[in-house]
């Protein structure tokens, strides 16, 4: 048996945002420890690992561990019939074929159930290798987000350049160029608001504007974001999920022919 | 012009 209820469908909601848009499927790898999720995009360009703790559920219970294979696009119609303020429960049983979705209004006058037929997926699992990253820049979520989609009209890559003294986004296409500059800032009173920059060394890497689009889709899940750099290795952008987990993109970079 | 790299010779199938 499983069994997991979160009482606002609002954050499961957004969670899956964060990844239809990246992934067409995908497995829930559901155990004692929570819920992960670790897919490629059908072009093998990007990752997308998600991490949800059972002790950040209201209520967890797995008996044991299952993988679900789920259409995002069939679970975001049911997500849909979900208030936001609804709680939610997924259910399954042992060796299910199904998955199950109940949805509770606060009040508890209204309780819905969605029933959805399970895939098998084959996807295989990766071995992400733990990287000391040259440079790991801390930001706003909302003027990551903002600078990625102003660029992204003038480009389809960004160059972002990271030094000790601020980060640089860089476009250029057929219209001219734009380049954003970060300056770190030293802003403890609002520490939300605030760049910090950790780097060992200098990185210059560039990114596919469309994918890093995607990624910004996880922006509502959390007020800050953490982008990790090395030379030639990809980029990671994290959101943590207050109190759940995170959600972590991994992009392969472009390399100049 | 720059080449978009897959992700596959990054991480290896465990």
């Amino acid at each position: 048996m499983f069994e997991a209820r979160l009482t606002s469908a609002a954050t499961l909601k957004k969670v899956l945002e964060a990844v239809k848009e990246l992934l067409n499927e995908a497995s829930f790898d559901c155990s004692d420890s929570g819920i992960q999720l670790q897919a490629m995009d059908n072009s093998h360009v990007s990752l997308v690992s998600l991490t949800l703790r059972s002790d950040g559920f209201d209520k967890y219970r797995c008996d044991r561990s299952l993988t679900m294979g789920m259409n995002l696009a069939s679970m975001s119609k049911i997500l849909k019939c979900a208030n936001n303020d609804d709680t939610v429960t997924i259910k399954a049983q042992d060796d299910a074929d199904t998955v199950t979705f109940v949805f509770e209004s606060k009040k508890q006058e209204k309780i819905s159930d969605y029933e959805m037929k399970l895939m098998n997926l084959d996807q295989e699992h990766l071995g992400i290798p733990e990287t000391d990253f040259s440079c790991v820049i801390r930001m706003p979520s909302v003027e990551f987000a903002r600078i990625v989609r102003d660029l992204a009209q003038f480009g389809e890559t960004v160059l972002i350049c990271c030094t000790k003294e601020g980060v640089k986004f860089s476009v250029s296409g057929d219209v001219g160029s734009a380049n954003v500059k970060l300056a770190q800032t030293n802003n403890f009173d609002k520490e939300e608001e605030s760049v910090s920059i950790e780097m060992q060394e200098p990185v210059s890497l560039s990114f596919a504007c469309q994918y890093l689009i995607s990624f910004t889709k996880a922006t509502p899940l959390s007020p800050r974001v953490q982008l990790s750099m090395s030379s030639n290795v990809p980029l990671v952008v994290e959101y943590e999920i207050a109190e759940l987990g995170y959600i972590r993109y991994y992009l392969a970079p472009k390399i100049e022919d | 012009t720059a080449t978009q790299v897959r992700l596959d010779g990054f991480f290896t199938v465990v």
